[in-house]
């Protein structure tokens, strides 16, 4: 079993979680907050068996899309450092996926 | 040192919360959501040492409980499959429980 | 890549974000709730190559302060044993932090 800890955009949270679920997968969801752009984001968890891994990773490939998120506000703006201009246009990616090995699984 | 990671119902969180506190374990608490019936749930961080986690899986048991979930909304209904009717009634585990293993633990 | 699941109080959260970001670190922010005091307090997901990791320690640790907590409700007080009086002054620590290992990361 691993556990996938996934970040993605608002904006693709339904359509991720409606395939992962058509595919029988299952998910939690937190509300998370971006650490440069301090706009809400979502983390998934998606615990899944090791030979389905690749095919899950495949799903959120072709669901989560990159973006470009225009007059961002990083963080820095508020700190010492005054901020370049060009940081005006900022790519997020589709998703960001920390897959950890999972030692025991039960479920009660 | 592991983590565990531990999803369960809202109704059984103060209970849980209670008995791992009185028998000194820690634990911290994190707002989430079922992705198949969207109702809210709750994910517990509970680090333990690998000695006591049989210890803290048994807490767990004792408080968490199976509950039927009925007229129920999975996320298909809203999908491109409409859902069978005998979907209306939905059974939620107690727990799930993800361990993981601590490489390292600090405390600041 | 490790991630680091790092538990700190509120009050230390912008400027750790703000200092992480400086030093080109990332991070992804969740409210939670500390079970014993059952006060807000914020969970920092940071994936860091394994070789920024005593660096992004360093950085915590300078960060985010022990304070005391006056006149705490430790769950326990709703609870079936009445607390102790001396209970009235708990110690918080600045950060508690797992390392779990990275088995495989993606950006998408
Ligand atoms: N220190 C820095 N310097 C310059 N540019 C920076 C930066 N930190 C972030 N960015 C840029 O800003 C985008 C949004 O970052 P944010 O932290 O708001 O939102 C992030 C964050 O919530 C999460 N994330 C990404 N990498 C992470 C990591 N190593 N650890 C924890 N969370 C991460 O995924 C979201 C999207 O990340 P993505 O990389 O696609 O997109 C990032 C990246 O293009
Ligand atoms: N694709 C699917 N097809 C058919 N039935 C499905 C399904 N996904 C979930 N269910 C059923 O619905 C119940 C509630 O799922 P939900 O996703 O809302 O709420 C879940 C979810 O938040 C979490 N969870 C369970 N397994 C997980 C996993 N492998 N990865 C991440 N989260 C999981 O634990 C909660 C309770 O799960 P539990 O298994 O006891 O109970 C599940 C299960 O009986
Ligand atoms: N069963 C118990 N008996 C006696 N005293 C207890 C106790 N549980 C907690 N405390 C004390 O209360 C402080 C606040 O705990 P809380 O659970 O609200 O907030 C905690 C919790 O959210 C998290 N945390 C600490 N250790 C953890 C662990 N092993 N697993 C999960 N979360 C942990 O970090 C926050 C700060 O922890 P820290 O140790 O610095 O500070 C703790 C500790 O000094």
């Amino acid at each position: 079993m691993k556990l996938l800890i996934t970040i993605v955009q608002d904006q693709d949270v339904s359509a991720l979680l409606e395939t992962l679920i058509e595919h029988g997968y299952r998910a939690t969801k937190l509300a998370s907050t971006g650490g440069f752009l301090r706009m809400g984001n979502t983390t998934l968890l998606i615990g899944v068996e090791e030979e389905e891994l690749d095919a899950v990773l495949a799903l959120i490939k072709r669901t989560c899309k990159k973006r470009e998120q225009l007059d961002s506000m990083p963080i820095l703006s508020f700190g010492r450092a005054s901020i370049d201009s060009h940081l005006d246009k900022v790519v997020v990616g589709g998703a960001t996926i920390f897959s950890v090995d999972v030692e025991r699984f039960e479920k009660i």
